[in-house]
């Protein structure tokens, strides 16, 4: 059998209306914004805390309606990767 | 080999002189050191004002032999969500990667501490994120810290090498490296440095390595002390270059910094790579900071040597440079990266040109080969996008197969350079094949892109899978990435060069200025090769003293995927001499000479093949019509009247219509009741007896007249005495069949004998001896009966008579 994605409770979501606007989406669907992931304009690190930490499946919740909302372009929740030191 | 020099650098480090590869020790004796380090640091490159970032599990930034040029601007912890990158300690010590990747970079020089890093004066930093959760955003936010301010990114992880691993960087990642080289270092682009796989004893290939295999990042492979491939070691092409790190156990080993302030030989692995190219990357940096992303790619692919390391397929490519899928273009030289850095002039800007895209799906058969070729102008049409010399090639394919490790890819340039963009990989039985997965190689460096590129696809089965289960390419995408010009032949780009060195010691620390002060020399800065060129070399000089390293030829240039490319008098045996453009041009494939490319261009043929003279072709076999001599190497005609001839052309195997085979010749057919006679090569009438025959006798009948039996080839009235008239389906006449034994006249069928021959009586239609058994007791007789023996033709002669007579 092929290897399994494992999700995390971590969003990675594209809000071009800036870091206010980010937070304001984060607080109106439960999650936490962690900021802009590095230098990548308008790319935010969303965490939600009350979805499973890791699993195999996508969970569906109110969470979900983050990417309806108009002002998200992108969401992807995040998968943890399998990475080893050579 | 370099031979120790009294006059080289001495450190303090306690480790220094077991550090082989960056200088010799032992004075009497040859040693290795063929990146040139010393060289390097000889001309006063460092690493000073560069900066080194390692993204790993964090870095000891308290080590006694980092903490001089550790920098906290170059750090981050991704994981804790803090500036401090130290790593988490436990009983394991399993976070000392990191710190072991950062002091080959930048341990301090002559501390009286461990080790010497290659570049000592550099500052160091770390990046602590593999100790937790490894998502996409955890690896975007790595490549993108403080991009203006860190040079250099080493990393030495990736995706699982187990061999079955198809992984790459995410959308974020990805996006985080083209951020990278387009905006970092104010424009000039982030350097990123990749170890590449570890996986060798998987047999896995790195080009499933979406980090290795990317443009953006500088794949970097590694070779042992005495240049054998190490157990660890992955191979492909999209690897770039090579330095020594440890290998067998009678090798010598990589000496770095470990965690809890302590020193290593443990260090393994093309993690030891990665960290030493970004040092060398790091000299260079200082020797010229205006190297953008690109220019530090083209320094290693120019300045890197195949010297002693071995592999089995070192190939010179299209533009003159060796490369192998093991170590890339070869062992790094930190002397002439340093020397090229000085004068190099930024290369043309990067063009990217999608050659081809083809959508058409192919079944990928079991045990075959498919080739799909694709002719381009590289974009030769559009200013914007013209690719005339390549630098990186990628190609975007789609395809599902049953068995993803079965596959093979292979991409042919123009110029016949094959680059195996993945091998089989035993272990991978995923199903879900590649979807748009992009394989990336760097084995074309500095070709010209116009021309037919090929893409081979090979699906070879494991013993574990349904062989009658097929793959299918259903598209493949052709990408070049290159420039419009030279990016250095041109004739501005011959600077006068510095001829001395461009630092003083005032601009070093005191301490490393006493050391330097005894030690400094004005070197002549000659670069090329001042030596005799081959006697086939041209006009333009050489590279070196082979006929493989000449600039242009006198008479022909040879090359090819196996050849590899040289100067050469005459084309050999295969090759067709192409006057116009001084090369040697490969024949068909069967031709030994030809006077064209094509199929039908041929003047003679290889052994094993027939030449055919009608199309100028050479075949395996001979067509119709034809057969093969094998003294002449020919196809040559058969008998007029053959369709098909073996050895000789009257020998005929198969007649044309109108003709019938006698023998082995083809002799025309004869009318009904007459046969063909050779002698007088016309048709004389058979025996009266026959219908056809084969001569005139009577016994040469092969089909009997009306109402005349065949018997014994001839054809009789009627059948003789112990014979019975049978017909046989599909013959027009009846044959003689003989009755049973000692049978003189039988009924037609010739089941029942109706006469017997003397001395034998007539018994249930069988003629049975009129002897009579002396045994036969009325027990015996009546086993015989109860059996029904005398029913059966085998055992009628068992007494029968006897029984029979006795009731």
């Amino acid at each position: 059998s092929n290897p399994r994605t494992v999700y995390s409770n971590h969003w990675a979501v594209r809000v071009p209306g800036g870091p206010e606007v980010a937070s304001e989406l984060a607080a109106k669907y439960g999650y936490l914004n962690l900021g802009q992931v590095g230098n990548l304009e308008n790319y935010y690190h969303f965490y939600h805390s009350k979805t499973i930490k890791r699993s195999t499946y996508s969970i569906r919740g109110t969470h979900s309606f983050l990417q309806m909302d108009p002002k998200v372009e992108w969401v992807q929740q995040q998968e943890i990767k399998k990475r080893v030191k050579r | 080999h370099i031979r120790a020099d009294q006059n080289l650098l001495y450190f303090n480090d306690p480790t220094w002189s077991n550090m082989w590869y960056l200088h010799c020790e032992n004075k009497s004796s040859r040693c290795r050191s063929e990146m040139n380090i010393m060289a390097a640091w000889q001309r006063g490159y460092t690493g000073k004002n560069v900066v080194v970032s390692i993204l790993d599990d964090g870095v000891e930034r308290n080590h006694p032999d980092l903490v001089q040029n550790y920098d906290p601007f170059a750090s981050y912890d991704v994981n804790g969500d803090d500036q401090d990158p130290s790593p988490r300690y436990d009983a394991n010590n399993e976070n000392k990667h990191g710190t072991r990747c950062a002091g080959e970079v930048a341990a301090s020089a002559n501390n009286s501490y461990c080790i010497v890093g290659i570049a000592y004066n550099a500052r160091i930093g770390g990046i602590r994120m593999l100790d937790g959760d490894v998502t996409d955003v955890v690896e975007a936010k790595s490549l993108g810290i403080r991009p203006d301010y860190i040079d250099i990114y080493s990393a030495s992880w990736g995706p699982d090498d187990d061999g079955k691993t198809v992984d790459g960087p995410g959308s974020l990642a990805r996006k985080a490296f083209e951020d990278g080289i387009k905006k970092g270092r104010k424009g000039l682009g982030s350097i990123f440095v990749w170890a590449s796989g570890n996986g060798g004893r998987e047999r896995d290939y790195c080009s499933c390595d979406g980090y290795t295999n990317s443009i953006y990042t500088i794949s970097i492979s590694s070779t042992t002390e005495n240049g054998y491939k190490p157990w660890y070691l992955e191979e492909c092409a999209s690897t770039l270059a090579t330095t020594y790190s440890s290998g067998a156990f009678y090798e010598r080993k990589i000496v770095t910094t470990d965690l809890r302030q302590r020193c290593t030989d443990d260090h393994t692995g093309t993690s030891v790579s990665a960290p030493m190219v970004a040092g060398i990357i790091a000299l260079a940096l200082e020797a010229n900071p205006l190297l953008n992303w690109r220019d530090v790619q083209h320094l290693l692919v120019k300045t890197s040597r195949s010297v002693h390391l071995r592999a089995p397929d070192w190939r010179t490519n299209g533009a003159g440079r060796k490369v192998s899928h093991l170590y890339g273009f070869g062992l790094v030289d930190a002397e002439a990266m340093v020397v090229e850095a000085k004068k190099w002039r930024t290369v043309p800007s990067q063009h990217v040109c999608v050659g081809t895209s083809d959508k058409r799906p192919r079944f990928i058969r079991a045990d075959q080969l498919i080739r799909t070729t694709a002719h381009t102008n590289a974009c030769a049409d559009r200013g914007g996008q013209h690719v005339a010399y390549v630098e990186h090639v990628v190609v975007q394919v789609t395809i599902s197969h049953p068995r993803r490790g079965d596959l093979q890819i292979n991409l042919i340039s123009p110029s016949g350079t094959k680059s195996q963009l993945l091998g089989r990989r035993t272990f991978d039985y995923s199903n879900e094949g590649f979807k748009n997965w992009e394989f990336m190689t760097v084995h074309c460096w500095g070709e010209k892109a116009e021309g037919e590129w090929t893409l081979e696809i090979q699906d070879i089965p494991s013993q574990l899978r349904n062989p009658e289960t097929q793959g299918k390419l259903k598209e493949w995408t052709l990408i070049l990435y290159g420039t419009a010009e030279h990016p250095y032949h041109s004739a501005s780009f011959h600077h006068s060069r510095s001829r001395t060195l461009d630092i003083s010691a005032s601009d070093l620390e005191p301490s490393k200025a006493a050391v330097f002060q005894g030690h400094l020399e004005f070197i002549e800065e000659e670069d090329e090769y001042i030596g005799p060129c081959h006697p086939e070399c041209g006009d333009r000089g050489c590279d070196g003293p082979s006929e493989e390293q000449c600039l242009n030829c006198v008479h022909y240039s040879l090359g090819g995927v196996k050849t590899g490319r040289k100067c050469v008098s005459a084309c050999p045996s295969g090759f067709m001499a192409d006057v116009a453009s001084r090369r040697c041009r490969r024949c068909h494939r069967g031709c030994e000479t030809c006077f064209g490319r094509g199929q039908n261009q041929c003047s003679s043929c290889k052994r094993g093949f027939y030449f055919q003279m009608e199309t100028n072709s050479c075949t395996i076999s001979c067509s119709a019509g034809t057969y093969a001599d094998d003294s002449l190497k020919h196809c040559l005609k058969c008998h007029q009247n053959c369709r098909k001839c073996i050895g000789y052309p009257d020998r005929c195997a198969v007649c044309k219509d109108g003709f019938s085979l006698s023998g082995s010749m083809c002799v025309p057919d004869c009318e009904q009741g007459t046969f063909y006679n050779p002698a007088f090569m016309k048709c004389d009438k058979c025996h009266s007896s026959c219908q056809a025959c084969l001569g005139s006798g009577k016994d040469q009948c092969t089909q009997c007249a009306k109402d005349f039996h065949l018997h014994d080839w001839r054809c009789v009235p009627f059948c003789g005495q112990g014979f019975y008239s049978e017909e046989i389906p599909g013959l027009p006449h009846k044959v003689c069949r003989r009755c049973e034994e000692n049978c003189v006249s039988c009924e037609a069928t010739g089941k029942n004998c109706v006469r017997c021959k003397e001395g034998y009586s007539l018994l249930s239609g069988s003629c049975v001896t009129n002897h009579t058994c002396s045994n036969a007791d009325e027990m015996f007789c009546e086993m015989v009966k109860s059996s029904k023996l005398c029913e059966r033709k085998l055992f009628i002669q068992f007494c029968c008579r006897t029984c029979l007579l006795a009731g």
